[in-house]
């Protein structure tokens, strides 16, 4: 099994 | 006041249908620099980048920044009335809830034009730093499009690894597993057949086939893909616009439990 990351922990809010 | 008259109308139309199915609603944001839009699919997994120079335009006129919120099903709707020769003109008036698409065939022969309502969206921006990419592919769009769509018919997710022996496109399901490896290829008549891989040091992720084939769909926009890879970043899919900017997708990793 893998688990999906989301965009945004990879870029933050502006 | 804004006025931005493409000549090629037929790159809006194509760019729609890149992206419509990825995400529904977006801001579209008008400045001195261009016509751009960054905006997330529903679950938040994948984001997409567009730009498109003024410079590219005949005609562009944009008095103020101005972000427009717009359903992308709906525009794609207005869109495909547009003919593909046709000189496609987005306007809008400071304060105006509604954005007119006007379609002008080569000849001057037929004007139409089409209002759309425009919506209120709570957009998040996100900041997307410069990075080092480990490994960064150039190939054939239409290559790249096979491969995701031959393998998404095998498995789920993809395993993209650059190697010096090259890339390598590898995917496993219940009926099987499937390997595909693009080796660096110079030797061709035109610039866009070539694979070209600038590999740093080796890397390898973990990508769901489904939001790949989805990026494909800017195939028609641009003959060659950027694929630019990097342990733990998302995958960067960009498809270049002739003269005038980019589409780029961006998908988070899947990692293994």
């Amino acid at each position: 099994d893998s688990k999906q990351y989301t965009i945004t922990k990879f870029f933050s809010k502006i | 006041m804004l006025e931005l008259r493409l000549v090629q109308g037929s790159l809006l139309k194509k760019v729609l249908e890149a992206i419509k199915d990825l995400v529904n609603d977006a801001n579209f944001d008008c400045s001195a620099t261009g016509f751009s839009l960054q905006a997330m699919d529903s679950s938040h997994v994948a984001l997409v980048a567009l730009l498109l120079r003024s410079e590219g335009f005949e005609h562009y006129r944009c008095d103020r920044n101005l972000s427009m919120g717009m359903n992308l099903n709906n525009m794609s709707k207005m869109l495909k009335c547009a003919g593909n020769d046709d000189i496609i003109t987005i306007k809008a008036d400071d304060g105006s809830d509604t954005v007119t698409f006007m379609f002008e065939s080569p000849n001057q022969d037929k004007i139409a034009d089409f209002e759309m309502k425009l919506m209120d969206i709570d957009s998040e921006h996100l900041g997307i730093p410069e990075a080092e990419y480990q490994a960064i592919v150039r190939m054939p769009s239409s290559e790249f499009a096979r491969i995701c769509k031959d393998l998404s018919s095998i498995g789920d997710t993809v395993v993209i690894s650059v190697t010096k022996e090259g890339v390598k496109f590898s995917t496993r399901g219940d009926i099987g597993t499937a390997n595909v490896v693009c080796r660096q290829n110079t030797t061709v008549d035109k610039p866009e057949e070539a694979t070209v891989i600038e590999m740093q040091e080796p890397v390898s992720l973990t990508f769901a086939l489904r939001y790949m084939n989805s990026f494909t769909k800017a195939t028609p926009l641009s003959g060659t893909v950027t694929i630019s890879l990097s342990s733990d970043l998302p995958i960067v899919v960009e498809y270049k616009i002739a003269e005038m900017g980019y589409i780029r997708f961006y998908l988070a990793p899947k990692i293994e439990d």
